[in-house]
């Protein structure tokens, strides 16, 4: 996966994410593909959850599964994640839900319970950073105001980092790949260096949803893994997606 | 440096907006999920569309699994005990995903998994 939020020099806010997801799930030698990637594919909606008949939050989704994975409260906060490995995983957090300690959240329904219930940024980002999950993970959160831009860096039980835009540092967007910020990338898999040169070659002034689905685009930021992208502007209360290809030759990863 | 191998990687694509040409597969269907329906209702819709490709797709993971576990046991392990789990996933997402699993007539066990996926995809 690849997430990043960005401020524009007007002070808008733009989110932007890939959604990668299959590895070593079968290769399908024929088409060059990963096989659960392709057959998600089709599985992507988008979503459009109404209380009362007014949008309470918008995601984009795979059909089947009531957890979130990218959203957008509109004019209030975007969100999506990314995974996170640790060898203090999920399983773990598995085993302790079977032997009856049952006081984690899994990712995908705390995600979904912010989106739901969270009326704010500071609130959002509160409730992702302290809850208590099953297994790691990375948030990726913007706002609606400048400067509200983060990646939540989660163990099970802890927030262990949280890198915010800082206009004065002229971080102006925040990007995650699937690697602790402060750690270099697995050597075999740094589409974070890639992803860093085109936002920095877009720089701040032409930083827009078009070109962020431009470095989207780019690969091996784009991989055979690769199923949806959806771009959000807060402001707007816009939410999009696309499904993707990666035609030969194309990264596995 | 081991990710500037062209043309497995590329100069940073411009232009690439409104999506076009062979990177977009496609665009993607809007649906309402109405949050004042009981949760068994919210995703009737949804899931009426895409229940083939949900099938389908869960078939994929079924042949996978199977090609780890020939003698089926892992499936049977799935649709014997994760039923038996569903009810201890808090609401709404417990009563969710027994609605999706009767509109779709996928087995319980197989949806919890498809569900759960993120936390189990770690093993």
């Amino acid at each position: 996966c690849t997430s990043v939020v960005a401020e524009d020099n007007k002070g808008n806010l733009v989110h932007g994410r890939n959604l990668d997801f299959g590895l070593f799930m079968g290769w399908d030698v024929k088409n060059k593909s990963w096989i659960i990637s392709e057959k998600l594919k089709p599985l992507v909606v988008n979503l459009d959850f109404k209380r009362n008949n007014q949008t309470v939050f918008k995601s984009t989704n795979f059909a089947g599964y009531v957890g979130m994975l990218t959203g957008i409260k509109p004019h209030i906060f975007t969100l999506t994640m990314n995974e996170r490995f640790s060898l203090d995983g999920g399983y773990i957090g598995i085993l302790e839900w079977i032997l009856g300690q049952r006081d984690g959240m899994w990712m995908s329904f705390l995600t979904r319970s912010v989106l739901e219930n969270a009326n704010s940024y500071e609130e959002a980002k509160t409730r992702l950073a302290q809850t208590k999950l099953l297994a790691p993970a990375y948030f990726i959160l913007g706002g609606n105001q400048t400067g509200q831009g983060c990646i939540i860096t989660r163990s099970r039980l802890l927030s262990i980092d949280i890198l915010e835009i800082d206009l004065k540092l002229g971080r102006w967007y925040v990007l995650e790949t699937n690697y602790d910020h402060w750690k270099e990338p697995f050597f075999l898999d740094d589409r974070r260096t890639p992803a860093k040169k085109c936002m920095n070659q877009t720089t701040q002034t032409n930083i827009s949803l078009k070109t962020i689905y431009d470095v989207l685009s780019t690969k091996p930021v784009l991989n055979k893994l690769t199923t949806y992208t959806t771009l959000m502007q807060v402001s707007e209360g816009s939410l999009e997606s696309y499904i993707r290809d990666c035609p030969n030759p194309c990264m596995p990863w | 440096t081991t990710q500037f191998i062209p043309p497995y990687t590329e100069e940073c694509r411009t232009g690439m907006y409104p999506p076009n040409g062979p990177t977009f597969r496609g665009a993607v269907s809007w649906y309402t999920v109405d949050l004042d329906l009981p949760p068994s209702k919210r995703w009737t819709a949804v899931i009426t569309d895409k229940k083939t490709d949900l099938i389908e797709m869960i078939q994929a993971i079924k042949d996978l699994a199977n090609a780890f576990v020939p003698s089926g046991k892992l499936i049977e392990l799935v649709d014997i005990m994760l039923p038996l789990m569903v009810d201890t996933l808090p609401n709404p997402f417990s009563d969710e995903i027994k609605g999706i699993a009767a509109v779709s007539g996928i087995p319980l066990g197989e949806v919890v998994l498809f569900n759960i996926f993120y936390e189990v995809f770690t093993v």
